[in-house]
């Protein structure tokens, strides 16, 4: 259900958020 | 003399690793290792050891193409300098809070800044919505707005337990502390391996750690 989701969760799923990408070729 | 050791002649931003070693969680390996992981990053589109906003977006997306509301407030929120461009000892300082053995005060305290757009000392409600609409845009996810407004509402019931329509600091901890998964992306595993990752730091060590 969306609805039961945290709306941090769902931000913190975004890619610009997640630098591991900057490791990665 | 190409392997004069002449601290001088070390690269740019990297003149004291040890000094960047003893304020980081980072050890003085690492941090020469890290400097292989940003002259790669500052080099893609102008080799001048630095990293601009464009060199950022193409290392987090791969493209340079795309507009993105978190690439700009990471980039902002390591620019400590507040000039548009990183250096290494920028790059380094802020890196560090995602290292897995940063303190989790300080991984609260980033990802709360992260999230406090306006800067305001809280997270209001219109800052949480463009930040879902932004998410959902960037995977191409369609929530109708009925349902994004139902997720924050349930957030914010959580959340602001003080009832006054923003998350502030104590609250945002409170909330982080209770789900440790939202913290997730303040920690990368990578930051672990880092000197086995970038092995070739070697060649350029100032120490034989």
């Amino acid at each position: 259900q969306p609805t039961s989701m945290n709306a941090f969760k769902l931000i913190s799923m975004s890619k610009g958020l997640n630098l591991e990408n900057l490791f990665e070729d | 003399n190409c392997c004069d050791a002449d601290s001088s002649k070390q690269p740019r931003g990297l003149e004291n690793p040890q000094v960047l070693a003893t304020e980081t969680v980072f050890s003085v390996s690492e941090i020469e290792a890290l400097y292989e992981l940003f002259k790669k990053i500052s080099s893609a589109v102008i080799d001048d050891g630095l990293i601009n906003k464009e060199e950022f977006q193409l290392a987090l997306f791969k493209t340079n193409k795309k507009e993105s509301l978190f690439a700009d407030r990471v980039f902002d929120l390591f620019d400590t300098k507040h000039n548009g461009i990183l250096d290494f000892e920028e790059f380094a300082r802020a890196l560090s809070v995602f290292h897995p053995n940063a303190p989790i005060d300080d991984k609260i305290q980033f990802s709360f800044q992260l999230y406090d757009l306006k800067q305001q000392g809280f997270i209001e409600r219109q800052e949480v919505k463009q930040m879902v609409v932004a998410t959902l845009a960037e995977s191409g996810m369609n929530l109708s707005d009925d349902v994004i407004e139902s997720i924050i509402d349930k957030t914010f019931e959580e959340a602001d337990t003080k009832h006054d329509g923003k998350i502030d600091k104590e609250e945002w901890r409170n909330l982080v502390l209770r789900h440790p998964s939202l913290l997730k992306n303040m920690t990368l595993q990578y930051l672990k391996d880092i000197t086995t990752t970038f092995p070739s730091f070697v060649f350029h060590s100032q120490v034989d750690d």
